[in-house]
């Protein structure tokens, strides 16, 4: 507090008085105040930082929190305000036009209803500059982040209210909806956005899917960029998905090592322990983790964010060719793994780190996947800005869920990278209109099941 | 249109 930082007390009457400015990023300011209001005569004026409000400090609120805030203490109260005279930050605050600045990562999918509007699908991550777009509650201007991490193109997005109505509107429709090709990924980060997630993980079962059950649909996460301090887990995802783990395993054992799979409790299923990810991770490699995609949200969940590769084929012939060429010996179907990756290419690109082409010729794919995991090891990760402040030594030991948590389960790919039984020359029923296909699908599981 | 001098924005 500088010295010129002083407390004023005042009744509030219908409202306060007072326009906001600013925001979390370079404090809260008084624009203006309303001539013959109380807070004009005990003597708040234009460029005073608000410190704290009665027992709430502004120092890192948003001018939106701190404005719903204000609006919210109830006439006929007194109000205690710590201001101080900022006149030359506020003057600069104002010709260089900052005051909200923070990240988050969505988790609802938005079409966007004006002009103005940015679209977006959960996974995105945006830059927002303030969170009362025109002076008015509702609407977030914001800048959308690209995969390369340069600032996209601006417009507005729903603010925090609006957006939870939209997003629970939005799992509304999808549970009730019957065709929901993403009903385990709404539940799931459903659950990923509670502020308690933490605590319902320690309390935790075996199998981190139970608690996708409970709570509530969270729509914007705060998020900063860090770098990941350990190897990041690896998903492959593609029909050569089999054949790049085993050849990563096989030729760089000193950087790859295969998760294994156990099978699940009473169940022909396999699972994949996070600890052994985990046990993998602390030897210095990165964990190659055959799982499903809604495994890879839960992965993301507990902050060890995958490198997940997807592979994507040019056409049936085109992997029927290249299975032939690389693993003679399999029966996978190429007309299955096609429609799989297709299904999966339309319901879960937003969990792609990265995509690769295999219409290219020789091990141009390989070179490509090892150049993606060491390109993506090397760069920054949006993480949960919870626990933005962890020291880099102790990341793994935070990253990674508490012990009982690092016993639960990520679920198998029953689906996408198993050895399915069936020959290419088989005409068996596979519908394309199943897009839970690509999600985790118990009714459909390894070969070792009938 | 940002923050800016904030003279648009709601009384409170």
């Amino acid at each position: 507090y500088s010295t010129s930082s002083r407390v004023v007390r005042f009744v509030k009457a219908k409202s306060v008085g007072l326009r906001l400015t600013g925001g979390n990023d370079v404090g809260i300011f008084v624009s203006s105040v309303q001539e013959g209001s109380l807070a004009d005569s005990q003597g708040v004026r234009e460029g005073d930082q608000i410190l704290q409000v009665n027992d709430t400090s502004f120092q890192n609120l948003t001018r939106e929190e701190a404005v719903e805030y204000l609006m919210a203490l109830p006439p006929g109260e007194e109000v205690t305000l710590w201001i101080q005279s900022k006149q030359d930050i506020y003057r600069k605050m104002i010709s260089s036009n900052v005051g909200d600045s923070f990240y988050i990562r969505t988790h609802f999918d938005f079409e966007k209803d004006t002009p103005s509007g940015l679209s977006f699908v959960r996974g995105d991550v945006f830059h927002v500059l303030d969170t009362m777009y025109r002076g008015r509650l509702g609407s977030w201007l914001a800048v959308r982040m690209g995969r390369d991490l340069q600032e996209q193109e601006r417009g507005i997005i729903p603010n925090q209210s609006r957006a939870e109505q939209i997003a629970s509107l939005e799992s509304v429709l999808k549970a009730t909806s019957g065709t929901n090709p993403s009903g385990a990924r709404a539940e799931f980060w459903k659950l990923r956005g509670l502020r308690g997630a933490k605590k319902m993980l320690r309390k935790s079962r075996e199998d981190l899917s139970a608690l996708t059950k409970q709570g509530r649909y969270p729509p914007y996460e705060r998020v900063v960029l860090k770098e990941a301090s350990f190897k990041r887990p690896v998903v492959i995802l593609g029909p050569i998905a089999d054949i790049a783990v085993q050849k990563l395993s096989r030729e760089l054992p000193e950087l790859f090592e295969i998760a294994p799979s156990v099978p699940r409790d009473g169940a022909s299923s396999k699972v994949i322990k996070l600890d052994s990810v985990r046990q993998i991770a602390e030897k210095n490699k990165h964990a190659l983790l055959d799982i499903t995609p809604s495994a890879v949200e839960r992965l993301n969940y507990v902050q060890y964010y995958p490198v997940v590769v997807f592979c994507q084929p040019e056409s049936r012939q085109g992997i029927k060719a290249m299975r032939q060429w690389l693993a003679p010996d399999s029966r996978k179907s190429s007309r299955r793994l096609y429609a799989q990756a297709n299904k999966m290419k339309k319901n879960c690109s937003h969990l792609f780190t990265a995509t690769i082409s295999l219409s290219g010729g020789g091990n141009a794919w390989y070179e490509q996947i090892q150049d993606i995991i060491r390109t993506q090891q090397n760069q920054p990760v949006w993480t949960t800005a919870d626990q933005a402040d962890v020291a880099p030594e102790d990341s793994l030991e935070v990253l990674n869920p508490p012990s009982r948590v690092a016993s639960g389960y990520l679920t198998c790919d029953s689906h996408a990278n198993s050895d399915y039984d069936d020959t290419d020359g088989e005409t068996g029923a596979f519908t394309d209109g199943e897009a839970e296909d690509a999600y985790d699908q118990p009714g459909l599981a390894r070969s070792s099941e009938p | 249109s940002k923050s800016g001098d904030g003279k648009n924005s709601v009384w409170i």
